[in-house]
C-alpha cells in the first residue's frame, strides 16, 4: 500500500509525473510507492551529503542542477580538468550523466523540470565515459576525493550482449578496495551500480564484474506495473530494485536533460542506480556514521517484495525474501531513514576463504556435476570466523568448449538455492572462466557452517561436439560476514552504551579487623612481619607492599594496586582514584592519568566523562577527548570527521568547506575562496567560461555570461533561472526578436521570407501553376517544403 | 603483463607500479621515452605513463624500445592500457 501524503506540494512542472506518483487532481493528494515523500516528510532531503555521477558529464549550470552543483565533487577525467560539462554534439551522445544527476538532486520548488530524491544534496559529475575507457580511467574516476564524496553512482558497465565476461581491471579493483577501506574517512565509500541491461540478449549480470563485486550495491528495475522490464538481466548479486521504464506502453522516467531541458524519456537500470544513490543520501543524512556495510544491511532489511511479480521469490533461512530479478525488493526510503536513525554499526567484516577444491572434475554434457565443501566458517580462527553471512563468493576455474551452455547453482547448508550463472544463448566462447568470481547475496543472514554444494549443469547446444568435455579445475568458496549476530549490540564500538562497570562508592571508614582462629601454616608471600591466620593473601595481618579492599569486600595484600586505585605509599594502602578514573597518582580529579573503558579524559578539567564537550571527540586509543579540526564545531572519532562546522564553513560529507560568498568559489589547491570572473554570480572556477550563474546585468549565453546577446541570439526569460538568457535564433538566422519565426536578418546564402530564412536558390520549374500550388498550400511556411522554389514563387508575387 | 583478448584496442597509455616516489618514476619514464602523467588517483606507487611514439589506438600491442620498460628491474608491474567497451544502461 502506498501511503498518502496530502500536504507536500512543489511548483516544479514535472513533479506529478515522477516515479509514477499518483496525484488526484482535485487535491494535492499524492502517493508514491518507494515512500520517498514520507522520508521527505520526516525532514530528510539529503542535506550535506555529497553524491557524484560517473558518466559522460554533467551540465553544471542546468537551471535545475546549478544550485546543488558542487565542483568539488566533480572532475573531467577525459579532459583532465575540473569542468565535467558534457561534450555537445548533434547526436546527443552525452546526455546520460545529466539525466542521472537530476534524479539524485534536481532542485525543488524552482519551477523547473523535476525534484531530485535528495533535493538538497551536493551533486557532482565525473566525466569519464566520453573517451577511451581504460583501467586507468576507471581507477582514477573511482578514486576522486573519497574523503569528500560520499556516494558514487554508475549506470554503465561491460557490454550486455550476452557473451561478454568482463569486470574491473587490477587498478580499478585496487581503487574499489581503497575506497572501501579509507573512503569517507574510514567509513567506506558507497558505490551504487546499475545492474545489467541486456535481458533481451539473454545476458546474465553475473558476468559483469562491477555488479558482482561485494563493494558495489547492484540495483535492478521494475516497470510501473511491477513487471519485469524487457531489458532486465537477472543474477544473484542484485541487492534491491526501483521503478524505471518498461514496455513501450508504460511510462519512462522524467528528469533533467542537457541544454537546460527536461525529458520524460529516461530509461533502463540507468535510472535505478541514481534513485538508490538519492535514497542512500537521505539515510546518510539521518546517520552520517553509517559504514558501507551498514548501508547494505539497511537495504536488505528495508527493501520489500510488495507487488513485484517474479516467480522465483523465496525466503532464505534468515527470513529474507529474495529474488534473482529484484534482490530483496523495492527500496523503501522512509524505512531506510527510520532504520538509519537508530542504527548500530554492524560488527567488523570477517572473510573466510574455504580451502579451494583443486581436483579436476569433468563436466559431462547434458549432465550435472555436484561438488561439496563442508564449511566450518573458519570458526577455529576468531579473526576469520564468519557465522552470520553477508556476501558469498564462488571463484571458479572452468575450461569449457562453449561457455554459454553452463548453468551454475550454489546451495547453502540451510538449503537455500542461488543461481550463480544461467545459460547464455549467445555466449559461444571457449575461454571458459578463469578465476571468475560469482557473487550472491541470497544467503544474507544465514549461518555459514555446514555443507555447501556447487552444482554445474552443462546443456549441450546444437553446434557443439559432445565428445569435447568441459572440466572444473578449481573452485573456492569465500564467505563474508560477521562472527556474531550483526543486530545484537556488541562490546567494542558500543561501549558508550555500557554504563560504568564499577560503582563509585565513597571511601568506607576504617573498621577494626576481627580476630581469627590460630593458624600455624606458611603465610602468603605478600604477608608482612606480623604473620597471618591463613595461607592466602587475604589472611595476612599486615602487608609487605599494599593492602587492598575493605572489610566489607575483604582485605588482601597485593604487590600492585588494581586498576582504579593508586598506591598510597605512606599508608601502604590501595586507595580509589577519582570517579571513572582507571589510573591515577592521587585521589583528586587532577591526579587522573587515564580513564576507564568507555570514558575519556576531559582535557578541560582532566575529569573522566563519557561524552566529550563540543569541539572535542572521544579518541578510543588514548581514551581522551581530543580537539576537533579547527574548522569543525563537532566531530566524531577523528579530528577531521566533522558533523558540524564553525561559523563561515559549511558541511559537505564530513568536511567543513569555507562558505564562499557569491562571486567567489572554493579553490581546493589554495584552500581559500577565490574570486569568480566579474560576469559570474556563482562559478566553479576563475575563468569566464566557468560561471554557474550570471552576475547582475549579465545574460547567460551557452557557457558564458554576456552583457548583450551576440548575433544569432535573442534575450528572453528562462524557467527556474533568476536572470535572463540568450536563446539561439532559428537556424540560419542572424538576428531575431524572439522564438519561432521572428528573424530579421539571415545568414549568407539565405533570404528572408515572411520572417524566416530560406535557402537562396531559384529554381527552374516555378511556372505559374506550380507557384500557385506552393502559395495556395502555404508550403513556404513548413520547413520541410521550403525547397519547393519558395523564393522564386514569392519573388514574383 | 599485457592484457590481451579478442578485438582489443591497445592505447598508448601505460599503468606502471614503481616504488621510490615521483622522481624515480619520472626517471624511468624518461629512460624509455614515456611521459609521466602522475599518480593514478590515490593508488600509491602507481603511475600513468604516456608513450607518444606509439599510435593512439592499435589492434595489437606494438613492440619497440618502449617495451623494455616491462623488463626493467625497477618496475614492479606495467600494463599497456586497453580500451574497455562500456555501455550506458
Amino acid at each position: 500500500h502506498a501511503q498518502s501524503h496530502a500536504t507536500i506540494h512543489f511548483n516544479d512542472p514535472k513533479w506529478t509525473n515522477m516515479w509514477y506518483i499518483h496525484c488526484n487532481n482535485k487535491s494535492s493528494h499524492c502517493s508514491a510507492d518507494m515512500n520517498i515523500l514520507a522520508a521527505w516528510q520526516r525532514g530528510y532531503t539529503g542535506k550535506n551529503v555529497v553524491v557524484t555521477i560517473l558518466d559522460d558529464g554533467i551540465e553544471r549550470n542546468h537551471p535545475d542542477l546549478a544550485q546543488n552543483y558542487d565542483h568539488l565533487a566533480s572532475y573531467d577525467v577525459n579532459g583532465n580538468d575540473h569542468d565535467p560539462t558534457p561534450r555537445y554534439d548533434s547526436r546527443n551522445e552525452n546526455i546520460h550523466g545529466t539525466r542521472c544527476a537530476g534524479e539524485v538532486a534536481a532542485v525543488a520548488n524552482n519551477s523547473h523540470c523535476i525534484i531530485g530524491i535528495a533535493y538538497n544534496a551536493h551533486i557532482g559529475g565525473i566525466r569519464m565515459l566520453d573517451g577511451d575507457v581504460t583501467d586507468i580511467v576507471e581507477a582514477k574516476s573511482l578514486g576522486i576525493r573519497p574523503d569528500y564524496i560520499d556516494i558514487y553512482s554508475a549506470s554503465w558497465g561491460p557490454k550486455d550482449d550476452g557473451k561478454t565476461v568482463d569486470g574491473p581491471g587490477p587498478l580499478t579493483k585496487q581503487a574499489f578496495e581503497q575506497g572501501i577501506r579509507k573512503g569517507r574517512k574510514g567509513l567506506g565509500s558507497i558505490f551504487v551500480w546499475a545492474s545489467g541491461n541486456g535481458g533481451r540478449q539473454g545476458d546474465h549480470c553475473s558476468c559483469d564484474g562491477y555488479t558482482s563485486s561485494i563493494y558495489t550495491i547492484s540495483i535492478s528495475s521494475t516497470t510501473e506495473n511491477g513487471n519485469k522490464p524487457w531489458y532486465l538481466e537477472v543474477c544473484s548479486s542484485i541487492m534491491a530494485t526501483t521503478y524505471s521504464s518498461g514496455e513501450f506502453n508504460e511510462r519512462k522516467i522524467v528528469t533533467t536533460d542537457p541544454r537546460h531541458r527536461c525529458t520524460d524519456g529516461h530509461t533502463g537500470t540507468s535510472v535505478s542506480a541514481p534513485i538508490v544513490a538519492g535514497i542512500i543520501a537521505l539515510a546518510l543524512e539521518a546517520n552520517l556514521l553509517l559504514t558501507w556495510r551498514d548501508v547494505q544491511h539497511l537495504l536488505v532489511k528495508t527493501s520489500r517484495p510488495v507487488h513485484l511479480k517474479a516467480d522465483d521469490w523465496k525466503t532464505n533461512a534468515a527470513g529474507h525474501r529474495v529474488s534473482h530479478l529484484y534482490g530483496f525488493g523495492l527500496v523503501d526510503a522512509e524505512a531506510m531513514v527510520l532504520e538509519a536513525r537508530k542504527w548500530r554499526t554492524v560488527p567488523p567484516q570477517h572473510t573466510c576463504s574455504q580451502m579451494p577444491e583443486r581436483r579436476t572434475r569433468y563436466i559431462h554434457a547434458g549432465q550435472s556435476l555436484n561438488c561439496s565443501i563442508n564449511a566450518s566458517g573458519c570458526s577455529e580462527e576468531p579473526e576469520l570466523h564468519v557465522d552470520y553471512l553477508e556476501h558469498v563468493v564462488v571463484k571458479v576455474q572452468i575450461v569449457h568448449p562453449r561457455r554459454g551452455d553452463l548453468e551454475i547453482n550454489l546451495i547453502s547448508p540451510a538449503g537455500t538455492r542461488s543461481q550463480l550463472l544461467a545459460k547464455r544463448l549467445f555466449d559461444s566462447s571457449n575461454e571458459g572462466f578463469r578465476n571468475w568470481e560469482f557473487m550472491t547475496v541470497h544467503f544474507w543472514g544465514e549461518r555459514s557452517q555446514g555443507t555447501w554444494t556447487l552444482e554445474i549443469i552443462d546443456s549441450l547446444s546444437k553446434l557443439r561436439n559432445p565428445e569435447v568435455l568441459g572440466n572444473l579445475k578449481e573452485w573456492t568458496l569465500i564467505l563474508y560476514g560477521t562472527s556474531q549476530d550483526p543486530y545484537q549490540p556488541y562490546s567494542a564500538q558500543n561501549s558508550h552504551s555500557r554504563m560504568l562497570e564499577i560503582p563509585a562508592p565513597e571511601e568506607e571508614p576504617e573498621q577494626e579487623e576481627e580476630e581469627e582462629d590460630q593458624y600455624n601454616g606458611p603465610c602468603h608471600s605478600e604477608c608482612g612481619d606480623q604473620g597471618c591466620d591463613g595461607p592466602d593473601a587475604d589472611h595476612c595481618l599486615n602487608c609487605v607492599h599494599f593492602s587492598s579492599g575493605s572489610l566489607k569486600s575483604g582485605k588482601t595484600c597485593v604487590s600492585h594496586c588494581p586498576l582504579g586505585h593508586y598506591e598510597d605509599i605512606a599508608s601502604r594502602r590501595c586507595r580509589r582514584c577519582y570517579k571513572g578514573c582507571e589510573r591515577c597518582v592521587g585521589r583528586s580529579v587532577s591526579d587522573c592519568l587515564s580513564c576507564r573503558r568507555g570514558l575519556y579524559v576531559n582535557a578541560l578539567n582532566s575529569s573522566c566523562i563519557d561524552t566529550c564537550p563540543p569541539g572535542y571527540f572521544a579518541d578510543e586509543n588514548q581514551r581522551q577527548c581530543l580537539k576537533c579540526h579547527d574548522t569543525c564545531m563537532r566531530c566524531l572519532g577523528y579530528a577531521d570527521r566533522c558533523t558540524a562546522c564553525r561559523e563561515g564553513y559549511s558541511l559537505a560529507g564530513m568536511t567543513c568547506v569555507p562558505e564562499c560568498t557569491n562571486g567567489t568559489f572554493f579553490h581546493l589547491e589554495e584552500m581559500t575562496c577565490s574570486p569568480c570572473h566579474s560576469s559570474c554570480r556563482t562559478c566553479a572556477g576563475p575563468g569566464k567560461e566557468e560561471c554557474i550563474q550570471c552576475a547582475e546585468g549579465y545574460l547567460q549565453q551557452e557557457w558564458q555570461c554576456v552583457q548583450t546577446c551576440t548575433p544569432g541570439y535573442y534575450s528572453g526569460e528562462a524557467a527556474g533561472v533568476p536572470y535572463k538568457m540568450c536563446h539561439r535564433c532559428e537556424e540560419n538566422c542572424l538576428s531575431c526578436s524572439g522564438p519561432g519565426t521572428t528573424c530579421t536578418k539571415c545568414k549568407e546564402g539565405y533570404s528572408l521570407v515572411s520572417r524566416t530564412c530560406i535557402v537562396y536558390a531559384s529554381c527552374n520549374n516555378a511556372d505559374e501553376v506550380f507557384c500557385e500550388m506552393v502559395k495556395s498550400n502555404r508550403l513556404c511556411e513548413k520547413k520541410l517544403y521550403r525547397q519547393f522554389c519558395c523564393r522564386t514563387c514569392l519573388m514574383n508575387g | 603483463s599485457v592484457a590481451s583478448g579478442h578485438g582489443d584496442v591497445f592505447t598508448n597509455h601505460w599503468a606502471v607500479r614503481i616504488t621510490g616516489g615521483q622522481e624515480q618514476a619520472d626517471k624511468i619514464a624518461a629512460k624509455y621515452g614515456y611521459i609521466n602523467l602522475g599518480q593514478i588517483g590515490r593508488l600509491e606507487d602507481h603511475y600513468h605513463f604516456h608513450q607518444s611514439r606509439v599510435v593512439r589506438r592499435a589492434a595489437y600491442p606494438l613492440k619497440g624500445p618502449h617495451s623494455f620498460i616491462h623488463l626493467d628491474p625497477e618496475v614492479d608491474w606495467a600494463q599497456q592500457q586497453v580500451v574497455k567497451p562500456r555501455v550506458k544502461r
